[in-house]
């Protein structure tokens, strides 16, 4: 989940989107890579100082298995937090090996410990980016599969797409080759506005194949579901937050994914 | 202007708040620190692949006056931008010597070479920061006499100021002693929802002393403006958007600054 554009809505379709799916029975992990710990917020899991997090798997090397807690919420989705010592680790990152690496590297440590104890791996690996191209986002690229890119009806946002795309071809040319752009989802949609259909209408030009057809429009609800510790999905479940997200996670479902 | 939350508003108010002194009569230089560039476009400042930008100067130490233009529509509004290669900064900065002091020093020889030369020097410099708080916020704290922070009334707002205030902290106790707050700003304000006025009463409760009276309506005609390449200053002088942005400068340049 990437986009460098601030406050495009990120977190928001990360929890929401690890929501659905796990509500539709498949196994979800979230890995929250920004420092600002957002997600493991709006998923209520305990990201304090005392806490282990997705720092101490990336610069103390300590297996994500022992990090991972499942969502009260929703049985299913499971998170690594990001604790607040993450916000050191794009300057701690630079002087250590593999530093691009890192967190592709523990994501398969995990699937094979969880082959070899004969445990059922996630179906859907998330991980929240920060808004920036720094190490922590590099990270998610060269592990992922796909990039999935949330973007707002606003000029600066396809400023923005340009910049990202390039970042995404440098990853494909040396560190990962097989990443794709797996889906572009319009958010916080204001039907009420020229900008966000001429926004629209740009975006679905230069990436036919890549929007989703559902956006989701803009909900109070959705903003507030994080202060109760809570994705839309329970707490406003039949809302417009609700079933445009449930929308948006079964047509991404649905695309013939990279293998 | 910090915040490491994304999309509250930083390029939008430093670029407003910049033109609204400016044309009150203030000379103002915007050094754009964000790698998206979103300042620079909004003033219409060229920053392409062959432009001189804030990179140069940071890191190829060539002279900030080598690289400032002046704003086509506000006279005495100037801007050092930011280019493509700003983006790689944040990691080739860890590597030099005053990694963090750079900015500061630039703006120093700025004020000096003026001086010596009998030209007037900006009553303000705005440093527009990325949503992060790597080496070119860090550079940005360092130079500055105030920070300036915009901010959302949404719920993940209150989350990011702790880790902000304590990031100031840092930088008061070992790099910039009289780095001071000196002002909040409650942007995107939309008077119909609670949320947004619990974070309002949350934010006076604790900073009420740096919370601006004035607040910042949310109108189409803010983010609208810079795909003119304008302020809204300019783009829509009579609406709301300029009036609350005048009000809050005004406001603001009469505060007691830290001298
Ligand atoms: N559809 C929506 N309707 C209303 N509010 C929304 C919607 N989507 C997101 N928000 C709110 O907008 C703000 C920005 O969203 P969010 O934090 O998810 O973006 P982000 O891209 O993760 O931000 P950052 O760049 O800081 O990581 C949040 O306060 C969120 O609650
Ligand atoms: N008062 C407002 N009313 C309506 N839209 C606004 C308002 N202020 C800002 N916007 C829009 O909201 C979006 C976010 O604002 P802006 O880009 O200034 O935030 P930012 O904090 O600089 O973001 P980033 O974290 O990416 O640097 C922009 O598209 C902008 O046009
Ligand atoms: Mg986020
Ligand atoms: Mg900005």
């Amino acid at each position: 989940m990437s986009n460098q554009k601030g406050g495009v809505g990120k977190t928001t379709t990360a929890v929401n989107l690890a929501a659905a799916l796990a509500q539709d029975g498949l196994g979800v992990l979230l890995i929250d890579m920004d420092p600002q710990g957002n997600a493991s917020t709006a998923l209520s899991i305990s990201h304090d100082d005392d806490d282990l997090g997705i720092y101490d798997v990336l610069v103390d090397e300590r297996p994500l298995i022992r990090v991972v807690k499942e969502c009260p919420d929703i049985p299913g989705l499971w998170c690594a937090p990001s604790t607040v010592d993450l916000a050191g680790a794009e300057i701690e990152l630079v002087g250590l090996t593999h530093r691009e690496r890192r967190l592709k590297q523990v994501i398969e440590h995990l699937y094979s410990a969880l082959d070899r104890s004969r445990r059922p791996a996630p179906d859907y690996v998330i991980i929240d980016c920060p808004p920036s191209l720094g190490l922590l986002t590099l990270n998610a690229l060269v592990a992922a599969d796909e990039v999935f890119i949330p973007i707002q009806g606003e000029y600066y946002a396809l400023e923005g797409l340009t910049a990202l795309m390039r970042t995404i071809g440098l990853v494909q040319a040396s560190m990962n080759p097989d990443l794709a752009v797996g889906a572009i989802l319009l958010t916080m949609v204001d039907g009420r506005t020229n900008l966000a259909a001429q926004v629209a209408e740009e975006v679905r030009r230069h990436f036919p194949r890549e929007v989703l057809r559902s956006t989701i429009p803009r909900s109070v609800r959705l903003s507030e579901s994080p202060s109760f510790g809570q994705t839309v999905m329970t707490y406003d479940p039949t809302g417009t937050g609700a079933l445009s997200y449930r929308a948006a996670a079964r047509e991404y479902a649905h695309r013939d994914h990279a293998a």
